[in-house]
Protein backbone atom coordinates (compact mmCIF):
# COMPACT_ATOMS: atom_id res chain seq x y z
CA UNK A 1 0.00 0.00 0.00
CA UNK A 2 3.02 2.30 0.13
CA UNK A 3 4.05 4.50 -2.76
CA UNK A 4 6.72 6.97 -3.68
CA UNK A 5 7.44 9.43 -7.12
CA UNK A 6 10.29 10.76 -8.20
CA UNK A 7 10.83 13.82 -9.82
CA UNK A 8 12.85 14.53 -13.02
CA UNK A 9 16.28 15.11 -10.80
CA UNK A 10 15.67 12.02 -9.30
CA UNK A 11 15.08 13.19 -6.01
CA UNK A 12 11.64 11.70 -3.80
CA UNK A 13 8.69 14.46 -4.37
CA UNK A 14 5.63 12.65 -2.80
CA UNK A 15 4.72 9.45 -1.04
CA UNK A 16 1.38 7.71 -0.63
CA UNK A 17 1.18 5.67 2.41
CA UNK A 18 -1.98 4.60 4.42
CA UNK A 19 -3.86 5.71 2.01
CA UNK A 20 -2.84 9.28 2.39
CA UNK A 21 -0.94 11.39 -0.48
CA UNK A 22 1.12 13.95 -0.01
CA UNK A 23 3.75 16.11 -1.38
CA UNK A 24 7.15 15.47 0.26
CA UNK A 25 10.55 16.25 -0.68
CA UNK A 26 13.87 14.33 0.65
CA UNK A 27 17.27 15.30 0.34
CA UNK A 28 20.59 15.56 1.57
CA UNK A 29 21.97 18.49 3.19
CA UNK A 30 25.28 19.64 4.98
CA UNK A 31 26.50 22.23 7.14
CA UNK A 32 29.86 23.13 7.78
CA UNK A 33 31.53 23.58 11.54
CA UNK A 34 32.76 25.83 12.89
CA UNK A 35 36.06 25.76 13.96
CA UNK A 36 37.25 27.73 17.20
CA UNK A 37 39.90 30.11 18.35
CA UNK A 38 43.06 29.06 19.95
CA UNK A 39 41.69 29.47 23.42
CA UNK A 40 38.01 27.43 22.38
CA UNK A 41 36.20 29.19 24.55
CA UNK A 42 34.59 32.01 23.23
CA UNK A 43 34.75 30.94 19.78
CA UNK A 44 34.30 27.22 20.09
CA UNK A 45 34.49 24.37 17.23
CA UNK A 46 31.68 22.12 16.65
CA UNK A 47 32.56 18.78 17.62
CA UNK A 48 32.27 15.40 19.96
CA UNK A 49 30.05 17.23 22.39
CA UNK A 50 28.52 20.44 20.44
CA UNK A 51 27.04 20.66 17.08
CA UNK A 52 28.03 24.21 16.39
CA UNK A 53 27.46 25.03 12.46
CA UNK A 54 29.16 27.87 10.31
CA UNK A 55 27.05 29.43 7.91
CA UNK A 56 23.71 28.26 5.87
CA UNK A 57 22.67 24.54 5.33
CA UNK A 58 24.14 23.57 1.75
CA UNK A 59 22.26 21.15 -0.84
CA UNK A 60 24.46 18.31 -0.85
CA UNK A 61 23.28 17.78 -4.50
CA UNK A 62 20.87 18.98 -6.68
CA UNK A 63 19.98 16.13 -7.94
CA UNK A 64 20.47 12.39 -7.81
CA UNK A 65 21.31 9.78 -10.46
CA UNK A 66 18.74 6.99 -9.84
CA UNK A 67 18.00 3.66 -11.18
CA UNK A 68 14.93 2.09 -10.63
CA UNK A 69 14.82 -2.34 -9.36
CA UNK A 70 11.18 -3.90 -9.49
CA UNK A 71 10.30 -7.42 -7.82
CA UNK A 72 7.16 -8.95 -6.78
CA UNK A 73 7.75 -7.93 -3.10
CA UNK A 74 9.91 -5.31 -3.07
CA UNK A 75 9.89 -1.89 -5.57
CA UNK A 76 14.09 0.41 -4.96
CA UNK A 77 14.95 3.04 -6.25
CA UNK A 78 18.47 3.69 -6.11
CA UNK A 79 19.76 7.18 -5.41
CA UNK A 80 23.78 8.35 -5.91
CA UNK A 81 24.25 11.87 -4.51
CA UNK A 82 27.78 12.33 -4.94
CA UNK A 83 31.23 10.15 -3.98
CA UNK A 84 29.78 9.77 -0.55
CA UNK A 85 26.54 10.07 -0.11
CA UNK A 86 23.96 7.45 -1.82
CA UNK A 87 20.73 6.13 -1.10
CA UNK A 88 18.15 3.58 -1.42
CA UNK A 89 14.25 4.25 -1.19
CA UNK A 90 12.48 1.05 -0.77
CA UNK A 91 8.80 -0.02 -0.22
CA UNK A 92 7.62 -3.71 0.30
CA UNK A 93 3.93 -5.06 -0.62
CA UNK A 94 3.27 -5.89 3.27
CA UNK A 95 5.01 -2.59 5.33
CA UNK A 96 2.65 0.67 6.11
CA UNK A 97 6.00 2.84 5.69
CA UNK A 98 8.71 3.79 3.50
CA UNK A 99 11.98 2.99 4.22
CA UNK A 100 14.87 5.54 3.37
CA UNK A 101 18.14 3.29 3.53
CA UNK A 102 21.16 5.61 3.43
CA UNK A 103 24.76 4.85 2.72
CA UNK A 104 27.13 8.34 3.56
CA UNK A 105 30.89 8.39 3.54
CA UNK A 106 33.97 8.77 4.02
CA UNK A 107 32.88 12.21 4.21
CA UNK A 108 35.97 14.60 2.66
CA UNK A 109 38.43 16.00 4.95
CA UNK A 110 40.16 18.37 2.51
CA UNK A 111 38.13 21.32 4.24
CA UNK A 112 39.39 22.79 7.89
CA UNK A 113 35.20 22.56 8.80
CA UNK A 114 34.35 19.22 8.41
CA UNK A 115 30.94 18.25 7.44
CA UNK A 116 27.60 17.41 8.94
CA UNK A 117 25.31 15.30 6.90
CA UNK A 118 21.43 15.94 7.55
CA UNK A 119 18.29 14.46 5.62
CA UNK A 120 15.77 16.51 5.34
CA UNK A 121 12.04 15.50 4.28
CA UNK A 122 9.72 18.64 3.47
CA UNK A 123 6.25 18.56 2.94
CA UNK A 124 3.52 20.87 2.54
CA UNK A 125 1.86 20.48 6.30
CA UNK A 126 1.14 23.52 7.91
CA UNK A 127 2.72 23.08 11.27
CA UNK A 128 2.80 25.97 13.11
CA UNK A 129 6.59 25.26 14.24
CA UNK A 130 5.30 22.64 16.46
CA UNK A 131 6.90 19.25 16.41
CA UNK A 132 7.28 16.35 18.20
CA UNK A 133 10.09 14.30 19.45
CA UNK A 134 10.40 11.12 21.44
CA UNK A 135 12.19 11.52 25.25
CA UNK A 136 14.06 7.76 25.68
CA UNK A 137 12.12 6.35 23.39
CA UNK A 138 8.91 6.68 25.47
CA UNK A 139 7.25 9.56 25.76
CA UNK A 140 6.28 11.92 22.35
CA UNK A 141 7.35 15.41 23.96
CA UNK A 142 6.01 18.59 22.19
CA UNK A 143 8.72 21.05 20.95
CA UNK A 144 8.22 24.25 20.01
CA UNK A 145 10.91 25.89 17.47
CA UNK A 146 13.05 29.10 19.25
CA UNK A 147 10.73 28.26 22.56
CA UNK A 148 11.28 26.92 26.03
CA UNK A 149 8.07 26.33 28.00
CA UNK A 150 10.22 26.98 31.56
CA UNK A 151 11.99 30.53 30.67
CA UNK A 152 12.01 33.48 27.49
CA UNK A 153 14.29 31.62 25.08
CA UNK A 154 17.31 34.36 23.45
CA UNK A 155 18.47 31.84 20.58
CA UNK A 156 21.72 32.76 19.52
CA UNK A 157 21.97 29.48 17.84
CA UNK A 158 19.29 28.87 14.97
CA UNK A 159 19.82 25.36 13.92
CA UNK A 160 21.39 23.85 16.77
CA UNK A 161 19.30 25.70 19.44
CA UNK A 162 16.27 23.84 18.06
CA UNK A 163 17.76 20.48 17.68
CA UNK A 164 16.79 17.72 20.21
CA UNK A 165 17.77 13.65 20.76
CA UNK A 166 15.38 11.67 18.68
CA UNK A 167 15.83 7.93 20.49
CA UNK A 168 13.06 6.47 17.65
CA UNK A 169 10.86 9.60 16.39
CA UNK A 170 10.13 12.88 15.17
CA UNK A 171 6.47 13.70 14.11
CA UNK A 172 5.13 16.50 12.93
CA UNK A 173 1.20 16.95 12.15
CA UNK A 174 -1.47 19.78 11.19
CA UNK A 175 -4.08 19.99 12.72
CA UNK A 176 -6.35 21.43 10.42
CA UNK A 177 -6.23 18.75 7.49
CA UNK A 178 -5.46 15.96 10.39
CA UNK A 179 -2.29 14.46 8.84
CA UNK A 180 0.57 13.43 10.53
CA UNK A 181 4.21 12.83 9.25
CA UNK A 182 6.28 10.82 11.48
CA UNK A 183 9.78 9.93 10.66
CA UNK A 184 11.08 6.56 12.51
CA UNK A 185 15.19 5.79 13.07
CA UNK A 186 17.16 3.20 13.51
CA UNK A 187 19.40 4.53 16.04
CA UNK A 188 19.43 7.77 18.42
CA UNK A 189 19.73 10.73 16.71
CA UNK A 190 19.84 14.64 16.61
CA UNK A 191 17.74 16.95 14.66
CA UNK A 192 14.65 19.24 14.11
CA UNK A 193 11.99 21.24 12.57
CA UNK A 194 13.61 24.39 11.27
CA UNK A 195 10.72 25.83 9.18
CA UNK A 196 6.94 24.65 9.07
CA UNK A 197 6.39 21.42 7.53
CA UNK A 198 9.87 19.99 7.40
CA UNK A 199 12.00 17.27 9.44
CA UNK A 200 15.88 17.22 9.42
CA UNK A 201 18.05 14.79 11.24
CA UNK A 202 21.72 14.23 11.56
CA UNK A 203 23.17 11.17 10.21
CA UNK A 204 26.80 11.29 9.99
CA UNK A 205 29.67 14.10 10.47
CA UNK A 206 33.03 14.78 10.96
CA UNK A 207 34.43 17.58 13.09
CA UNK A 208 37.96 18.47 12.29
CA UNK A 209 38.90 20.19 15.43
CA UNK A 210 38.41 19.32 19.14
CA UNK A 211 35.04 21.09 20.87
CA UNK A 212 37.57 21.47 23.88
CA UNK A 213 34.76 19.86 26.03
CA UNK A 214 36.35 16.96 27.42
CA UNK A 215 36.91 14.27 24.63
CA UNK A 216 40.25 16.02 23.15
CA UNK A 217 40.11 15.19 19.86
CA UNK A 218 38.87 15.54 16.78
CA UNK A 219 35.80 13.88 15.73
CA UNK A 220 36.97 12.22 12.64
CA UNK A 221 36.38 8.61 13.26
CA UNK A 222 38.22 6.23 10.86
CA UNK A 223 37.87 2.46 9.96
CA UNK A 224 39.70 0.29 7.07
CA UNK A 225 41.98 3.30 6.75
CA UNK A 226 39.55 6.28 5.87
CA UNK A 227 36.60 8.07 7.23
CA UNK A 228 33.60 5.55 8.56
CA UNK A 229 31.15 5.07 6.36
CA UNK A 230 27.79 4.44 7.81
CA UNK A 231 24.47 2.64 6.86
CA UNK A 232 21.17 3.04 8.40
CA UNK A 233 17.37 3.66 7.77
CA UNK A 234 14.62 6.25 8.09
CA UNK A 235 11.40 4.95 7.91
CA UNK A 236 8.78 7.38 7.53
CA UNK A 237 5.40 7.11 7.58
CA UNK A 238 1.79 9.65 6.66
CA UNK A 239 -0.93 9.22 8.33
CA UNK A 240 -4.86 10.69 9.20
CA UNK A 241 -4.56 11.49 12.94
CA UNK A 242 -7.95 10.30 13.72
CA UNK A 243 -9.60 7.09 14.43
CA UNK A 244 -12.48 7.45 12.32
CA UNK A 245 -11.76 5.86 9.00
CA UNK A 246 -9.82 2.19 10.95
CA UNK A 247 -6.46 2.88 13.23
CA UNK A 248 -4.69 5.86 13.61
CA UNK A 249 -1.27 7.07 12.90
CA UNK A 250 -0.32 6.97 16.31
CA UNK A 251 -1.11 2.91 16.51
CA UNK A 252 0.81 2.22 12.98
CA UNK A 253 4.11 4.24 14.60
CA UNK A 254 3.79 1.75 17.85
CA UNK A 255 3.38 -0.81 15.79
CA UNK A 256 6.49 -0.15 13.00
CA UNK A 257 8.71 1.22 16.55
CA UNK A 258 7.67 -2.31 18.01
CA UNK A 259 8.61 -4.08 15.17
CA UNK A 260 12.04 -2.46 14.78
CA UNK A 261 13.23 -1.69 18.14
CA UNK A 262 12.37 -5.33 19.10
CA UNK A 263 12.97 -6.86 15.66
CA UNK A 264 12.66 -10.47 14.73
CA UNK A 265 15.89 -12.06 14.98
CA UNK A 266 17.06 -14.41 11.65
CA UNK A 267 18.78 -17.40 12.25
CA UNK A 268 21.06 -19.87 9.58
CA UNK A 269 21.59 -23.61 9.23
CA UNK A 270 23.96 -24.59 6.36
CA UNK A 271 21.70 -28.01 5.75
CA UNK A 272 23.77 -30.93 4.87
CA UNK A 273 21.21 -33.53 4.94
CA UNK A 274 18.35 -33.80 2.79
CA UNK A 275 15.16 -31.89 3.66
CA UNK A 276 13.34 -34.84 4.98
CA UNK A 277 15.84 -35.65 7.11
CA UNK A 278 16.11 -32.22 8.42
CA UNK A 279 12.31 -32.46 9.13
CA UNK B 1 25.26 -17.35 33.28
CA UNK B 2 28.41 -16.84 32.69
CA UNK B 3 28.18 -16.20 28.76
CA UNK B 4 24.97 -13.98 29.64
CA UNK B 5 26.90 -11.92 32.48
CA UNK B 6 29.63 -10.90 29.76
CA UNK B 7 26.72 -9.52 27.80
CA UNK B 8 25.60 -7.52 30.50
CA UNK B 9 28.49 -6.52 31.93
CA UNK B 10 29.23 -4.98 28.51
CA UNK B 11 25.87 -3.32 28.03
CA UNK B 12 26.17 -2.20 31.51
CA UNK B 13 29.46 -0.21 30.65
CA UNK B 14 27.70 1.18 27.55
CA UNK B 15 25.56 2.66 29.33
CA UNK B 16 27.97 5.60 30.19
CA UNK B 17 26.92 8.70 28.80
CA UNK B 18 30.26 9.23 26.73
CA UNK B 19 28.93 5.36 24.99
CA UNK B 20 25.60 6.67 24.62
CA UNK B 21 26.23 10.30 23.43
CA UNK B 22 29.63 9.29 21.15
CA UNK B 23 31.99 11.62 22.95
CA UNK B 24 34.34 8.81 23.88
CA UNK B 25 37.76 8.72 22.51
CA UNK B 26 38.40 7.03 19.50
CA UNK B 27 40.31 4.08 20.81
CA UNK B 28 37.46 4.11 23.03
CA UNK B 29 34.55 3.28 20.87
CA UNK B 30 37.18 0.63 19.10
CA UNK B 31 37.34 -1.13 22.10
CA UNK B 32 33.34 -0.92 23.08
CA UNK B 33 32.53 -2.37 19.56
CA UNK B 34 35.29 -5.15 20.48
CA UNK B 35 33.87 -6.00 23.91
CA UNK B 36 30.57 -6.19 22.30
CA UNK B 37 31.40 -8.29 19.64
CA UNK B 38 32.92 -10.77 22.27
CA UNK B 39 30.02 -10.92 24.32
CA UNK B 40 27.66 -10.87 21.67
CA UNK B 41 29.62 -14.05 20.37
CA UNK B 42 29.68 -15.55 23.47
CA UNK B 43 25.63 -15.16 23.98
CA UNK B 44 25.21 -16.99 20.35
CA UNK B 45 25.60 -20.32 22.14
CA UNK B 46 22.46 -19.45 24.52
CA UNK B 47 20.32 -18.43 22.06
CA UNK B 48 21.40 -21.35 20.03
CA UNK B 49 20.31 -23.48 23.28
CA UNK B 50 17.34 -21.15 24.13
CA UNK B 51 15.87 -21.88 20.75
CA UNK B 52 17.09 -25.42 19.89
CA UNK B 53 14.42 -26.19 23.32
CA UNK B 54 12.05 -24.46 21.20
CA UNK B 55 12.27 -26.02 18.47
CA UNK B 56 12.88 -29.65 20.02
CA UNK B 57 9.04 -28.98 21.78
CA UNK B 58 7.52 -27.69 18.47
CA UNK B 59 8.76 -30.82 16.94
CA UNK B 60 5.39 -31.94 14.82
CA UNK B 61 6.20 -35.34 14.20
CA UNK B 62 6.41 -36.23 17.40
CA UNK B 63 10.45 -37.55 17.24
CA UNK B 64 13.10 -36.16 20.13
CA UNK B 65 15.74 -34.06 18.37
CA UNK B 66 18.63 -35.56 20.19
CA UNK B 67 20.97 -33.04 17.91
CA UNK B 68 21.45 -29.77 18.55
CA UNK B 69 20.64 -27.72 15.28
CA UNK B 70 23.56 -25.27 14.81
CA UNK B 71 21.58 -21.69 14.79
CA UNK B 72 24.14 -18.83 13.57
CA UNK B 73 23.59 -14.74 13.35
CA UNK B 74 24.72 -12.75 10.43
CA UNK B 75 25.60 -10.11 11.94
CA UNK B 76 27.33 -8.28 8.50
CA UNK B 77 23.90 -9.13 7.16
CA UNK B 78 23.31 -4.82 7.56
CA UNK B 79 26.27 -4.90 4.33
CA UNK B 80 25.04 -7.46 2.54
CA UNK B 81 27.66 -9.90 3.85
CA UNK B 82 26.53 -13.75 5.37
CA UNK B 83 29.26 -16.92 4.57
CA UNK B 84 26.11 -19.36 5.10
CA UNK B 85 23.54 -17.86 2.80
CA UNK B 86 25.82 -16.68 -0.22
CA UNK B 87 28.04 -20.19 0.27
CA UNK B 88 25.43 -22.83 0.72
CA UNK B 89 22.99 -24.54 -1.46
CA UNK B 90 20.10 -25.31 0.52
CA UNK B 91 19.96 -23.73 4.34
CA UNK B 92 17.18 -23.15 7.23
CA UNK B 93 16.06 -19.78 7.66
CA UNK B 94 15.02 -19.68 11.53
CA UNK B 95 13.06 -16.34 12.73
CA UNK B 96 12.04 -15.85 16.08
CA UNK B 97 10.04 -13.33 17.49
CA UNK B 98 10.62 -11.70 20.83
CA UNK B 99 7.12 -9.87 20.51
CA UNK B 100 3.83 -11.08 22.08
CA UNK B 101 1.78 -10.66 19.22
CA UNK B 102 2.15 -12.40 15.55
CA UNK B 103 4.13 -10.68 12.99
CA UNK B 104 5.12 -10.25 9.27
CA UNK B 105 8.99 -10.12 8.64
CA UNK B 106 10.60 -9.65 5.03
CA UNK B 107 13.30 -11.71 5.31
CA UNK B 108 16.41 -10.02 3.55
CA UNK B 109 19.59 -12.38 2.96
CA UNK B 110 22.71 -11.64 0.92
CA UNK B 111 23.02 -14.19 -2.02
CA UNK B 112 25.33 -15.29 -5.41
CA UNK B 113 23.51 -14.48 -8.77
CA UNK B 114 21.27 -17.97 -9.70
CA UNK B 115 17.72 -19.01 -9.19
CA UNK B 116 16.31 -19.25 -5.60
CA UNK B 117 13.41 -21.53 -4.08
CA UNK B 118 12.50 -20.69 -0.50
CA UNK B 119 9.75 -23.49 1.15
CA UNK B 120 7.39 -22.98 4.07
CA UNK B 121 7.28 -25.53 6.66
CA UNK B 122 4.15 -26.92 5.09
CA UNK B 123 6.46 -27.74 1.73
CA UNK B 124 4.68 -24.69 0.19
CA UNK B 125 7.15 -22.59 -2.54
CA UNK B 126 7.02 -18.80 -1.52
CA UNK B 127 7.24 -15.99 -3.52
CA UNK B 128 10.83 -14.33 -3.69
CA UNK B 129 12.84 -11.49 -4.91
CA UNK B 130 16.46 -12.05 -6.12
CA UNK B 131 17.68 -8.15 -7.05
CA UNK B 132 21.01 -7.07 -7.55
CA UNK B 133 23.32 -5.11 -4.74
CA UNK B 134 23.65 -1.45 -5.75
CA UNK B 135 27.00 -1.10 -6.11
CA UNK B 136 27.02 1.80 -3.36
CA UNK B 137 26.69 -1.40 -1.14
CA UNK B 138 29.31 -3.88 -2.72
CA UNK B 139 32.02 -1.41 -2.20
CA UNK B 140 31.49 -0.63 1.51
CA UNK B 141 35.13 -0.74 2.75
CA UNK B 142 35.98 -3.81 4.71
CA UNK B 143 32.91 -5.51 3.14
CA UNK B 144 34.07 -9.37 2.68
CA UNK B 145 32.05 -11.26 0.35
CA UNK B 146 30.72 -12.89 -2.74
CA UNK B 147 26.99 -12.09 -2.45
CA UNK B 148 25.92 -10.10 -5.69
CA UNK B 149 22.07 -10.09 -5.02
CA UNK B 150 19.51 -10.04 -2.10
CA UNK B 151 17.49 -12.14 -1.70
CA UNK B 152 13.99 -10.77 -0.08
CA UNK B 153 10.84 -13.18 1.08
CA UNK B 154 7.75 -12.68 3.81
CA UNK B 155 7.65 -14.35 7.00
CA UNK B 156 4.04 -14.54 7.58
CA UNK B 157 2.54 -14.63 10.43
CA UNK B 158 5.62 -16.10 12.73
CA UNK B 159 3.40 -16.64 16.35
CA UNK B 160 4.85 -14.49 19.64
CA UNK B 161 7.48 -15.70 21.21
CA UNK B 162 7.59 -18.03 18.90
CA UNK B 163 9.43 -19.53 14.59
CA UNK B 164 9.15 -20.69 12.27
CA UNK B 165 11.81 -22.11 9.73
CA UNK B 166 11.87 -21.77 5.71
CA UNK B 167 13.75 -24.26 3.44
CA UNK B 168 16.01 -22.05 1.01
CA UNK B 169 17.75 -23.78 -1.97
CA UNK B 170 19.49 -23.09 -4.90
CA UNK B 171 18.37 -24.02 -8.37
CA UNK B 172 21.67 -26.08 -8.41
CA UNK B 173 20.03 -28.26 -5.65
CA UNK B 174 16.88 -27.85 -6.58
CA UNK B 175 17.86 -30.49 -9.54
CA UNK B 176 19.90 -32.52 -7.34
CA UNK B 177 16.80 -33.21 -5.03
CA UNK B 178 14.46 -33.26 -7.95
CA UNK B 179 15.61 -36.58 -8.26
CA UNK B 180 15.33 -37.90 -4.81
CA UNK B 181 13.18 -35.85 -2.72
CA UNK B 182 9.60 -36.37 -2.52
CA UNK B 183 6.85 -33.92 -1.51
CA UNK B 184 7.06 -32.92 2.45
CA UNK B 185 4.81 -34.49 5.01
CA UNK B 186 1.37 -33.21 5.26
CA UNK B 187 2.02 -33.32 9.54
CA UNK B 188 5.33 -31.93 8.83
Amino acid sequence: GSAFKIDDNGLVNSVTINGVTIELDQNFYYYNGFVGDNSNSDKRSSGAYVFRPDGDIKKVSEQATVSTVEGQLVFEARQQFNDYVSQTVRVNTIESYIEFDWIIGPIPTNDPNGIEIVSRYSTKLATNGTFYTDSNGKEMLKRVRDYRPMWDLKNSESASGNYYPITAKIAIKDEEQGIEVAVLNDRAQGGGSLNDGEVEIMIHRNCLHDDAFGVGEALNEQAFGQGLVIRGSHYITVGSTSDDNGESISAIEKDIAQRKLLDAWTFLTPLETTIEDYK
Amino acid sequence: SQELNDLREVMGVLQHHDAVAGTEKQHVADDYSRQLQRALNECANITSTALNKLLSVKSSTGKSVSEKLPLNSCLLANVSQCAISENSDTFVVTIYNPLSRAVNKVVTLPVKDGNYDVLDQDGNSLTIDVLPIPSYVANIPGRASSATHDLYFVAEDVPPLGWKSFIVSSSQSNKKKSISSSKPNSDS
